[in-house]
């Protein structure tokens, strides 16, 4: 077993359900949370009682991002999180994922008891264990059946009875909780070169390659993590990471991967390189004409989630291919005025991994969110303060930046 | 392991990072991963799963990477360049 560092003070402690999930009566969430608990009390001199106050412990279904820097995920993915205690305001809470079909004693779904005994360890200030048969391992096991029946595996019982003692004997001296080694740190970085200005520039091309957001400026580019984190605030140099691009190219219009084999697609001016992971395939450049776009370039490319297809765009126009086939779509080109709320001559677009869709422009993006072709209100917004981590000057504007990071530009660690 | 996409590869290291097997990336230190540290991430999350420490990402390591699990990270990141000694 590991233990959080931190534990209550004392040995009543209260609870409160604050809903239920929609496969579960109230009641029978209720009971199987008092139970849950009470397998913690069973081995301890613990005791929880439920109450309609603030309680100690607060327990409730949620979904998606829900203000405390761990999002859930839908069905499936992440089930549940809690506060250990005494660590701020939320020390004590516990979620559980809404979207999560929630069940208990049967195969059928997640076992909402198990999960719930996991949760509260994390409550009463366990950590993580790697032990086999404990029920503190992070991954769900499935189903621990009858939760009338159920007993803490001896893992746990150590653990816990470490914070709180035996039931019917004396408190154990705590123990001094053992913390969990960093590793290394990295060399200082070097002498850095002059670079454009990530926080006023606009960006050539931006991609979404292997889940991630590629910003490309000049020869330089930056990476966002799907988690919207960026790698570094300092670019990497095109020919330093892409290997097979010409030295001298100024810069690139459009960069994409392909949806039939994962090969990524950059484009400048009348030429395109395919690339098999970081490295050139023979045989290029090729013409763009290979698409059948008889254009001077494109301004943006990028396949959107919702059909698999490969869109090109060009001053007001738009074009979308088919690259199972090879071949552009009949039909096109169309007026890019579809896309309703941007304007023409576009910088670049992605496609993200939850089937939203970003157009960049100058220093603003606009979301499309899921497949619609009208732009969400409340856009544009700053490419700089939502991507680029620059600090917020002037007075709050909208941001979707993720949970836990500060508009000023401070980056927030959950810490022990 | 048996040749993972570059997807997986990208997606593990997501992964890692969430549960706190790799640092957050720093983006005011550039440092880049390298392929033993993520091997050695991987050597840690298979220990605490109960995998062979193969430190690949094989096909038992994804599968067990795929499972519902509890949101909170399997190791506790501190603060880089926090020391414990003060200055007096």
């Amino acid at each position: 077993y590991a233990l959080s560092g931190s534990v209550w003070d004392k040995k009543l402690l209260t609870w409160r359900l604050e809903n239920s999930p929609n496969t579960m009566s109230q009641d029978v969430s209720r009971t199987l949370i008092g139970t849950a608990l009470a397998v913690w009390s069973k081995e301890t001199q613990l005791q929880f009682r439920e109450t309609r106050e603030q309680p100690d412990i607060r327990v409730e279904f949620v979904t998606g991002s829900h203000g405390d820097g761990y999002p859930f995920d839908g069905q499936g993915g992440t089930l549940g999180h809690a506060f250990f205690p005494g660590v701020g305001e939320r020390a004590g809470e516990t979620h559980m994922d809404a979207d999560e079909s929630w069940s208990y004693n049967t195969e059928e779904g997640t076992d909402l008891f198990a999960v719930a005994v996991h949760e509260f360890g994390h409550s009463l200030g366990l950590y993580h264990s790697s032990s086999e048969n404990s029920i503190m391992k992070p991954y769900y096991q499935g189903t621990v059946g009858d939760p009338s029946r159920y007993r803490l595996p001896p893992d746990d019982v150590d653990g816990i009875q470490t914070l709180y003692g035996q039931p019917d004997s004396g408190h154990r001296p705590p123990v001094t909780p053992t913390r969990r080694a960093l590793p290394p740190r990295g060399p200082s970085p070097g002498p850095r070169l002059p670079f454009p200005d990530r926080c006023s520039t606009n960006f050539d091309a931006i991609a979404n390659i292997r889940g991630e957001a590629f910003f490309f400026k000049n020869r330089y580019f930056w990476r966002v993590q799907s988690s919207r984190q960026l790698v570094s605030l300092n670019p990497a140099h095109l020919n330093r990471f892409w290997l097979g691009l010409p030295p001298d190219l100024p810069k690139l219009d459009a960069v994409y991967e392909r949806t039939n084999d994962s090969k990524i697609v950059f484009i400048s001016g009348t030429s395109y390189w395919v690339f098999k992971d970081t490295l050139v395939e023979p045989g290029y450049p090729r013409p763009l004409a290979d698409f059948g776009l008889n254009t001077d370039g494109v301004d943006a490319a990028f396949v959107w989630k919702h059909n698999g297809k490969t869109y090109f765009f060009r001053k007001n126009l738009f074009w979308r291919f088919d690259e199972k086939r090879g071949q552009m779509d009949s039909g096109y080109p169309k007026d890019s005025s579809l896309w309703q709320g941007v304007p023409p001559n576009i910088d670049d677009i992605i496609s993200w991994e939850n089937g939203d869709t970003y157009f960049f422009k100058g220093t603003q993006y606009w979301k499309f969110q899921g497949g619609n072709v009208e732009a969400d209100p409340g856009y544009p917004r700053s490419t700089a303060l939502n991507w680029m981590y620059c600090p917020l000057e002037g007075p709050a504007v909208p941001t979707d930046a993720p949970e836990g990071r500060d508009q000023r530009g401070c980056s927030c660690t959950c810490t022990d | 392991g048996g040749n993972p996409s570059a997807r997986d590869i990208s997606k593990g290291v997501d992964w890692l990072t969430r549960y706190g097997y790799l640092p957050p990336p720093d983006p005011f230190s550039a440092r880049q991963q390298t392929l033993e540290g993520l091997r050695e991430a991987v050597k840690a999350m298979q220990r605490v799963a109960g995998l062979p420490e193969t430190g690949e990402l094989d096909d038992a390591t994804v599968r067990m990477m795929n499972k519902p699990r509890c949101s909170l990270p399997d190791i506790i990141m501190r603060p880089e360049g926090r020391s414990r000694r003060n200055k007096r």
